[in-house]
């Protein structure tokens, strides 16, 4: 399996126009100067499949995500991630939608239908997705793994056992 | 409990030390239990030990050899229980030319089997993507445009 | 003590936005006093518009719109107060190559009055360098040797 | 003024052999691969001028920073700084010395004669190098500078006035 594509909905500085950002198969580079929106995509990502804190997408909360412009700030964002060949999760068909609302509510959809947050993640590791997984580097965070405490890289092993 | 841990660590560390020594060129790492009898007492330690050094804390370590170090960690795990994506962004920014080539290198190995999201500042690491996606913004606008490799940018 | 701090603070600001300004094609940048009757009661708070954007959040800036930012701030102090010597260490780290070229060029300008000693894994940064220190090391031991250009070496 | 050399004896990973490190005038350059002793360099600086602490050289106390090899650690490790043009420091000649032993002890020599650490900073001033300064921007700590708090940015701009 992999992430063919991501669709974005105001979601941070990807605008107001619904955006297709291709991904697909094999090894791809994400390039462009500074500010471009580069590590916006790892959020879109981490959004989306419920991964992370908004913290770590550097939003004050949830709805900083939402794309703003001149303190107007829109009344959702929508993220849509679609995963190609994706039967190692159980299905055919594999798209995850989240959307965060102004007011804070967040909702996640598998396929079109709403799921909640842990059994989208129930789902997820069967593809080895785990929240606070390994997979995901974010920028700045790479030479964590060998400053962490001994006990901490032992959990790491514990969870991936 | 105890024997599923076991087997984990005992293959992460194999890789480990296997892959390190690959990126250090010959180089030594090592992951070791705190304590061996009851590892769930203690944690787990890394040792490093670059070509041509001795052993070092890790905290003594120059920022390239942290990073050569954890992606070698990041690698040992993938070998024996891979995600179906990973995602790295800008690891490449306390690499030397060398090791950026070298780390861009190893990505294309196993991207046959496993997708990479990399994104990256460094040509020499972008020249193995099979493809780039390229974002610019404008007035606060991000768009992306893709290409397949960057000498059709520049 | 009021007195002295005003004229660094107002000093320093004004550079910091004329710097801003100028690694960032036009955008803005500022500092202000949290609490203006009483600057020593609270912060100085630092606002970023990077050209085409609205004010943001440092925290929400990418990693090469902070370094800018904070590039821009040393500049500021620099310019009010000069130390006779600057390190700096792998500054250009989350830098692009426009960015990095750019920085070059700054302390370039700045270095006929002043030592700036930059560690740097970037070409195009190195490339304005009056001379290069090249380091190596053998079986653990670093030793220097010093070129014009890194055209000398490749 | 400016730092035309630094002589470097057992210090860090430039081996037992004195070691004569040139600077010079302008702006220089510093390159090389991964973990060649760039950074080391700055550490000596850093080290000789007093101007920080052993976390910030990345040594678990100061008699880490004596040169070792296979467990064995030298004696000492001494760091020789020479300022060209000094006379802003009100000296013709200015060669600072800084030793750290492997008890523990250090002392600091300023044109070959013993100084302590705080007059010595009291003459460093007058070339604006303070401890804890911003002249030194140490791998990785280039952010600090816009992630600090307010209270401590108004205490970076009360130390400069
Ligand atoms: N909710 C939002 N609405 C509009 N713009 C936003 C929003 N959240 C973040 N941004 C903008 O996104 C930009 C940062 O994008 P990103 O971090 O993806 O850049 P980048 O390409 O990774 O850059 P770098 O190479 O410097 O790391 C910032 O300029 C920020 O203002
Ligand atoms: N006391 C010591 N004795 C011997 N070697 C040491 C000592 N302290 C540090 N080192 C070595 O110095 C090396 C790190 O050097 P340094 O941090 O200067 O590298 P660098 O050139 O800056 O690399 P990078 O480009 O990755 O940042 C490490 O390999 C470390 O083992
Ligand atoms: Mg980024
Ligand atoms: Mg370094």
């Amino acid at each position: 399996a992999y992430i063919e594509k991501i669709v974005v909905t105001n979601f941070k500085s990807y605008g107001t126009e619904k955006l297709e950002i291709p991904l697909g198969e094999g090894f791809i580079g994400i390039v462009g100067p500074n500010g471009a929106g580069k590590s916006n995509i790892g959020d879109a990502i981490s959004f989306g499949l419920g991964l992370s804190t908004s913290k770590t997408m550097r939003a004050k909360n949830l709805t900083h995500l939402i794309y703003s412009k001149q303190g107007h700030r829109e009344d959702f964002a929508q993220v849509d991630i679609y995963f190609a060949k994706p039967q190692i999760f159980g299905y055919d068909e594999f798209v995850i939608t989240r959307i965060i609302y102004k007011d804070g509510k967040s909702l996640y959809k598998l396929n079109g239908k709403i799921i909640r947050e842990k059994d989208l993640h129930l789902i997820l590791a069967k593809g080895g997705i785990y929240k606070e997984g390994y997979n995901i580097v974010l920028q700045g965070d790479i030479v964590k793994f060998v400053k962490i405490t001994p006990t901490e890289r032992r959990k790491i092993i514990e969870d991936v056992a | 409990k105890y024997s599923a841990f076991m087997e984990a660590f005992n293959n992460i560390r194999k890789n480990f030390k296997q892959i390190y020594s690959k990126v250090s060129y010959q180089g030594k790492a090592d992951l070791l239990l705190e304590n061996e009898e009851d590892p769930f007492s203690g944690g787990v330690s890394i040792f490093v030990k670059p070509r041509g050094k001795d052993v070092q804390y890790v905290e003594a370590m120059s920022g390239g050899e942290q990073t050569l170090a954890a992606m070698s960690l990041i690698f040992a795990i993938q070998e024996y229980k891979p995600s179906v994506f990973y995602y790295f962004d800008e690891i490449d920014a306390h690499l030397d030319e060398a090791n950026a080539y070298l780390l861009g290198q190893m990505i294309k190995e196993k991207s046959d089997k496993v997708q990479f999201i990399v994104v990256t500042l460094r040509e020499n690491l972008a020249n193995f993507a099979d493809k780039l996606i390229g974002v610019t913004s404008k007035d606060g606008i991000s768009k992306t445009l893709t290409f397949k490799s960057l000498k059709e940018v520049s």
